[in-house]
């Protein structure tokens, strides 16, 4: 999986992900 | 809401009930950013929408290195676009007669 997690000195938790590609902004 | 090149999505159903919410966000369009966007995907995280200020949110971004500090201002705004779009939701979807 592509995912990885992030979590900052405040707690808070992100979680890294792949976007989704239909909702990627026509160029 | 504008168009800021940050997008913020919600990241489950909101049951128009818990005050903290699944969010995702992503850069559409790097060009709108002020520093050098390196593309790391989407960042799902949770959001108090009672106790949260999205530009202190924003600010963790940057400190856990997701964005420069230049663009501490447009993520900060386009979560807080997202929050005031999700409570006007709420606003609007209250039962009559509570």
């Amino acid at each position: 999986s592509a995912t990885a997690q992030v979590v900052h000195s405040a707690g808070r938790r992100f979680i890294v992900s792949p976007v989704p590609e239909a909702r990627l902004k026509e160029q | 809401a504008e168009d800021t090149g940050v997008r913020v999505e919600l990241n489950e159903e909101d049951d128009g009930k818990k005050s903290s919410i699944a969010l995702k966000l992503w850069v559409e369009d790097p060009k709108k950013l002020k520093g050098k966007y390196k593309d790391t995907g989407a960042i799902e995280f949770t959001f108090d929408l009672v106790n949260e200020i999205p530009e202190v949110v924003a600010q963790e971004m940057v400190e856990s290195g997701f964005f420069l500090d230049c663009d501490v201002k447009i993520v900060g705004k386009s979560i807080r676009d997202r929050v005031a779009l999700i409570k006007w939701r709420r606003e609007r979807t209250v039962s009559p007669g509570n």
